[in-house]
């Protein structure tokens, strides 16, 4: 489903430029449950916001279900961002003037969803992360691991086929932090390909597969077997 | 030195009032090094600005070396805050158009601090975690944990005697985030009384007394022996 080859990302600062991902090569079939770990700065988020085609890689090439990333127009990408891939930022990226409801309303508003079925559906995620007294708060009426919650609720709403989920239980105690990694999983049991950073090895160790980088590179690859 | 008596705090949204703090009382002494911890919403983020004088309570006291602040002007507050506590964010608010190098000077620019001096002790918190190759980066073109980073950099850069650090190491792996916690302890032994939410228990045992609260209560306050 996700074949990365030979991916460089290099960002110039003024005179400088700063190789941030190098000959990143990785394939992620349909239902993979992966996670990515690594150092803080050695290239997750960059290689996520590449995954989620959020970002364009400087070299290399991106399949997804066989269709080159490169060749896409803006509103091929854009439709697979709302329809396919559900992303939840490392920095939750709400939009602050609309409360937590709005806020995963909004891509079933760009999917032309009905407005009576987003409501109901966004209250039904917000229930499924423990939100359903606050999801009238605006972002600064909420604590930080609520925006983490309103961030993934949004991720899921329009039912995506691949989760793309960069450090989403940075905020959380350990017990929201569970009930989180549950959801993702049973999504993962019905068919949803799942990719999570984060930095706590817990949750690292529920994934089949651990991705690890540093300094930009892919140093490691393993499978994890009986678990 | 500091010291909460009864405090509330009550948010009013619309017609509805949600209590997020109730009757806390709360001693700290000068040195102490404290954890604070609970699930997410149970009001620590809310107290760490009522004790970083950033926010007022609705009713209760604060006695900050023994001067009441509801008495204090916003000119004494604003000092108070610049020199003697160092507050580390949740959500860090690094000032997004200006580099990490500048970010860390802000709180010398306030205090008054020489140009050359400034831009030498910026420097110096900067190398001291690990981010000496990146102070020229603007808040976007750095990763998250990086962002952290500065923030913490920032809220020491004044040599402050009460550093409040909201998550410092929500975003950090395991190596970054023990030298973070090395150079809290560091401090700490050195007399600078240090105050830490965490949702890791393993940074939070590292603590000699661990508060923890559950919907806006203490339910726990608990000094370890021996550690
Ligand atoms: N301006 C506000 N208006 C209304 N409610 C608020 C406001 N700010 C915070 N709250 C509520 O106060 C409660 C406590 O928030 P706080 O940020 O202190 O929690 P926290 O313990 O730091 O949580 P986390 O671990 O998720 O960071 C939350 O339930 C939140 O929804
Ligand atoms: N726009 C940019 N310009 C220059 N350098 C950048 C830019 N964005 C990111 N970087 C650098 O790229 C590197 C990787 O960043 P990235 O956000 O992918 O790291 P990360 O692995 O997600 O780290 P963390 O665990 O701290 O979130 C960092 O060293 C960062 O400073
Ligand atoms: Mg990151
Ligand atoms: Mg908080």
């Amino acid at each position: 489903m996700i074949q990365l080859k030979d991916i460089s990302k290099v960002y110039t600062l003024g005179t400088q430029e700063v190789e941030v991902l190098r000959n990143i090569s990785l394939e992620i079939k349909p239902g993979e449950f992966l996670s990515l770990v690594g150092p803080s700065g050695s290239g997750k988020s960059t290689l996520m916001n590449i995954l989620g085609c959020l970002d364009k890689p400087t070299r290399g090439s991106y399949f997804f279900e066989g269709v080159s990333v490169a060749d896409l127009s803006d509103d091929q990408l854009a439709e697979i961002r709302n329809k396919k891939i559900g992303f939840v930022f490392q920095s939750f990226h709400l939009l602050p003037r609309i409360n937590a409801l709005q806020n995963v309303e909004l891509p079933l508003i760009y999917a032309g969803v009905p407005r009576s079925k987003r409501k109901e559906k966004a209250r039904e995620v917000l229930a499924a992360v423990d939100l359903a007294d606050r999801i009238y708060h605006k972002p600064n009426e909420l604590s930080g691991g609520q925006c983490q919650r309103v961030a993934i609720a949004r991720a899921l709403v329009n039912n995506p086929q691949i989760i793309l989920a960069d450090e989403p239980t940075g905020n959380l105690d350990t017990k929201s932090g569970n009930e989180i990694l549950q959801i993702f999983e049973k999504l993962n049991r019905q068919g949803v390909t799942l990719v999570i950073v984060t930095h706590d090895l817990s949750i690292a160790r529920r994934a089949h597969r651990i991705v690890t980088l540093r300094d930009g590179e892919i140093i490691k690859d393993e499978v994890r077997r009986g678990e």
